[in-house]
């Protein structure tokens, strides 16, 4: 059988609305190790792929691996009746065909349980490699997710260019230009107000800013995203769940023709 | 204008 107890019940409610749009459905592969998902977006430009470690959750069980396929939209639905101060508890038997969610109040007065039913989803595993990359960025995620916000509202596309200099968002439209540019400033006291620039060659690329805005919505997650970027190359945006774990976005970049 | 890449191009289907 497989269970899995989260104090901070409000870490999962977040997980799912920052993936509930972006993929529809996919697999949870558990094993005893922790919690595993992948999963492509509809038309296969971007992935999440998400790890959570069995020694973050307060307890783990798992007796067999398993592939719990989940339709995100109604993981949502459920999670949205758990408080935000509830401990949830997954739990499947072996081979089962529902996930049950249990939700305990903070004063352990209300309990609650739902089921949901699993799905048999084909998955398909990329292999992504482990590698170096040309620019490893780190800045606050509200940084983060105001930049792209703002220039979602003036362009599609954005060209990210890190050099010496700094880390700078570009972006044209109907309305005008837009460049936001960010400088290495290690000044803040709080790491997670800092913007840390790892450049090992200057970098640019061109990406689809609907996605990036998308993947800003894990910023509830974590008060620092990390984007690595390399020519030619997928960009990763990655969010640190506390001990837990973390989510990475990858999405292919835009190419000249 | 620049084409949307897929990330299968770049990822082996594992």
């Amino acid at each position: 059988m497989f269970e899995a107890r989260i104090t901070q019940g409000a870490v999962l409610k977040k997980l799912v609305e920052a993936l509930k749009e972006l993929v529809t459905e996919g697999n949870f592969d558990v094993s005893s190790t922790g919690l595993q998902l992948q999963a492509m977006d509809s038309s296969h430009v971007c992935l999440v792929s998400l790890a959570l470690r069995e020694d973050g959750f307060e307890h783990f069980r798992c007796d067999r691996n398993m592939a719990m396929g989940i339709h995100f939209q109604n993981l949502s639905k459920i999670l949205k009746c758990a408080g935000n101060e509830d401990t949830i508890t997954l739990k499947a038997e072996d081979n089962a065909d529902q996930l049950t969610l249990m939700f305990e109040s903070s004063n352990q007065d209300r309990i609650s349980d739902f089921d949901l039913k699993l799905m048999s989803i084909e998955s398909e595993h990329l292999g992504i490699p482990d590698q170096e990359y040309s620019a490893e960025i780190k800045m606050p995620s509200s940084e983060y997710q105001r930049i792209v916000r703002d220039l979602t509202s003036i362009g599609d596309t954005v060209l990210i260019s890190a050099t010496k200099e700094g880390i700078k968002f570009s972006t044209s439209g109907d309305v005008g230009t837009a460049n936001v540019t960010l400088r290495h400033n290690t000044t803040p006291e709080k790491p997670e107000e800092q913007t840390i620039i790892d450049l090992k060659e200057p970098v640019a690329l061109t990406f689809a800013l609907r996605y990036l805005n998308n993947f800003a919505k894990a910023t509830p997650l974590a008060p620092v995203v990390k984007l690595s970027l390399t020519k030619d190359l997928p960009i990763v945006v990655e969010y640190q769940i506390g001990e837990l774990g973390a989510v990475k976005f990858y999405l292919a970049p835009k190419i000249d023709d | 204008m620049a084409q949307q890449g897929t990330l299968t191009a770049y990822f082996p289907r594992a």
